[in-house]
Order: C-alpha cells, then sequence, then structure tokens
C-alpha cells in the first residue's frame, strides 16, 4: 500500500490523542 | 472415569509453533457427550506445581484437564451449570488458577469465574459481571473489559479481578453509540484498547484515563469484522480482522482475514493483505483464532485452515477427523498446541 495516501505519521500518536481528547 | 481420551501418537515436544508440522496427537472426549462449545488452555496449581492445562466448555459444564504424560490429558474437576448455558471461555492472559466464563443464550448474559483448589478440593463460583452483555475480552493484569447495553445507552467496563475471584475495582470507559462487536488489546501498548463496531468503525480508548480518542471508518466492503490482533509500528496500526460474512468476490478467492493499517493520527486507513483460501477450496469463514504470526479458520466445508500473516498464505490445512465438522479452533495459551472441537463433545489436540 501507499504510505502518503494515510497522511503524517507520528510516533507518538497516543499521547497526542490522549492529550487532544476529551478528558 | 477420569480419563476419557485416545492417545493418537507419540511425537517429541515442540515449543516452536510451526502449523506445517501440526499433527493430531491426542482427543479430549468429554463423557456427559453433550454439544462442546469452545476451549481454551491456561496454568493451573496442582499438587503445588503449575501445570499447563485444557480447559473445555459444554452446554452446562466447563471441565479442567491437567496433563498427564505426553498427550494424555485427565479431567480433574468440572463445574456444573443448570439454568444458563455456557457461550464461551474467556482466557484471561497471565492469570493461573481461574476460568472466566460467558454464560447466556444469545446475548452474554452473566460472566462468572470458576475456582478451584486442588489441595482443599473445593470450588468456588463468583458472578462478576451481569446484563445484556454484547462483547468481552480478558485483558492483561487481571481485566476484564465488556460492553452492555442498558436501558438508554452503551457501558464500557472494566473490572479488575481479586485472588478471590471478585471484583477488585470498576472503571468505565467514554461510552459509544453504536454496539461493539469485538474488543483488542494492542500489543506492546498496555494503556491503548480497540473496539470493532457494528457500523464498521474501530475505536480506540485509553483505558487508564477512559477516554475515547479516535473513532475510525473502516470502509463496508466487509460487514461485521471481528478484531483478532492489533500492534503498532512505526506510528501506524496494524489490525488483523476475520470477515465472518465475506463472500468470494476477490480473484484471489475467498477472504478469510484481514491485514488493515490505520494511521490513528489522520483517522485513515487501507487494507495491506487479504488471507484467501487456496485455489479449490470450498466453504467460508465461520470461526477462527489468531496468535502470534498465525490464524487459524474453521470453514463450512468442515476443514481447518491455517495462515502464516508473515509470508501471506495458507500453510497448512487440517481435514475434519471422524465424520463431524469441526465446531471451533483455538490456539492454546500455553504451548504450541492447537484445540480443535467439535460438536460431540470430542476435543482435538494438534
Amino acid at each position: 500500500c501507499n504510505q502518503a495516501d494515510l497522511g503524517p505519521i507520528s510516533i507518538n500518536w497516543f499521547e497526542e490523542l490522549s492529550s487532544e481528547a476529551l478528558p | 472415569h477420569s480419563i476419557e481420551q485416545t492417545e493418537i501418537t507419540d511425537v517429541p515436544t515442540c515449543d516452536t509453533l510451526n502449523p506445517g508440522n501440526l499433527q493430531l496427537v491426542s482427543k479430549l472426549k468429554n463423557p456427559s457427550g453433550s454439544c462442546s462449545v469452545d476451549v481454551s488452555a491456561t496454568w493451573w496449581e496442582i499438587a503445588g506445581v503449575k501445570e499447563p492445562c485444557i480447559i473445555t466448555a459444554c452446554e452446562y459444564a466447563i471441565s479442567l484437564w491437567k496433563p498427564l504424560d505426553i498427550w494424555q490429558w485427565e479431567k480433574m474437576y468440572s463445574w456444573h451449570f443448570t439454568e444458563v448455558p455456557v457461550l464461551q471461555i474467556v482466557p484471561m492472559p497471565d492469570v493461573c488458577n481461574l476460568v472466566c466464563v460467558a454464560l447466556g443464550n444469545l446475548e452474554i448474559r452473566e460472566i462468572r469465574v470458576l475456582l478451584w483448589f486442588s489441595d482443599a478440593k473445593s470450588e468456588n463460583q463468583v458472578l462478576l459481571s451481569s446484563g445484556n452483555i454484547q462483547a468481552v475480552l480478558g485483558l492483561t493484569k487481571r481485566r476484564l473489559v465488556s460492553s452492555s447495553r442498558t436501558l438508554c445507552d452503551q457501558q464500557v467496563e472494566i473490572v479488575t479481578i481479586a485472588e478471590d475471584g471478585g471484583s477488585k475495582e470498576k472503571q468505565f470507559l467514554m461510552p459509544i453509540e453504536e454496539t461493539i462487536q469485538t474488543f483488542a488489546e494492542v500489543q506492546g501498548m498496555q494503556e491503548a484498547l480497540l473496539g470493532t463496531t457494528i457500523m464498521n468503525n474501530i475505536v480506540i480508548w485509553n483505558l487508564k484515563t477512559g477516554q475515547l480518542l479516535r473513532k475510525i471508518y473502516i470502509g463496508d466492503a466487509y460487514q461485521a469484522s471481528i478484531c483478532h490482533k492489533a500492534y503498532s509500528e512505526m506510528g501506524l496500526l496494524f489490525v488483523v480482522l476475520s470477515h465472518p460474512c465475506a463472500k468470494e468476490k476477490e480473484p484471489s478467492g475467498s477472504p478469510v482475514f484481514q491485514l488493515i493499517v490505520i494511521n490513528p493520527k489522520t483517522a485513515l486507513s487501507m487494507g495491506v493483505m487479504l488471507y484467501c483460501l487456496p485455489q479449490g477450496q470450498a466453504g467460508r469463514f465461520l470461526e477462527g483464532d489468531v496468535k502470534d504470526n498465525f490464524a487459524a479458520a474453521v470453514l463450512t466445508s468442515g476443514t481447518i485452515a491455517i495462515w502464516d500473516l508473515l509470508l501471506g498464505h495458507c500453510t497448512a490445512l487440517l481435514p475434519p477427523v471422524s465424520d463431524q465438522n469441526w465446531s471451533f479452533v483455538k490456539w492454546s495459551g500455553t504451548d504450541s498446541h492447537l484445540l480443535a472441537g467439535q460438536k460431540d463433545g470430542s476435543i482435538f489436540v494438534y
């Protein structure tokens, strides 16, 4: 598959989503 | 009689899973002759020694089998249920000396913890959860997650199981509106939990905070996908799904399992690989299990097919033994066994 189709990737996605999500 | 089995063949012990080498080594026969519903494997301390035991589930009984000699098992104890039938065993990773079972008819009504102490020859049953439970999964650190429907919404609850089988701690995750079909832990990320929904979404929770992090639509190519495995690598989430409702529509054959990749940051996903039946094999997926890099599935034709998820193709086909088709198949959590069950109560160990 073409990785570019998935958009920008973040290694720390879990921490980043946790800081953005509703508490 | 506690021994109700047949020794099939004598082969050396092998701890590394290699589906090409799978051989039928023994058969456990439940003396009650009632319908088999599930099988699992767990560690149990018997007379001071931790043994890799097999747990068999019939409609109204759960039995604990201890290994005797090579490829022989002895039934140590059975828990009986009279009112509500057994639906499934809920495997608990890293836990010994207890079995978790889901009881109910069409939906799970109760989750019970079963205990048995070989020294005191005593047993105990503890009711852990009850209600209209749709999905359940045993997690690491003695935790169990379940989703249940209440009058107005859906509740997602984590229970930590105490030594006595009761609940030590309860925590709720942020609910979602859609019915959750399956849960999956993310390998290597103890605080991440996935759920698949009947609306073809994958949701991600933070188990520590209970936050709902993402809802990702994975497309409607395959309805009612079941999640068997998830792992995170280089910022991407890889998920192994099975497709009970898949029809033969791919040029390469009938898809049984699929590996998809998700970018959790953007909520975009795409298929990586389809695991199809070999050409000429009839039937489609009925029930299956994934362990490490191997997927096993019972097909409607009565055959068990095994795929190497890294190689991407089917590596073994096991025909039914006797005139009975397989009902379910599970990888053992304690060693390199594959456990296959038939409706008549027989469990075959490969």
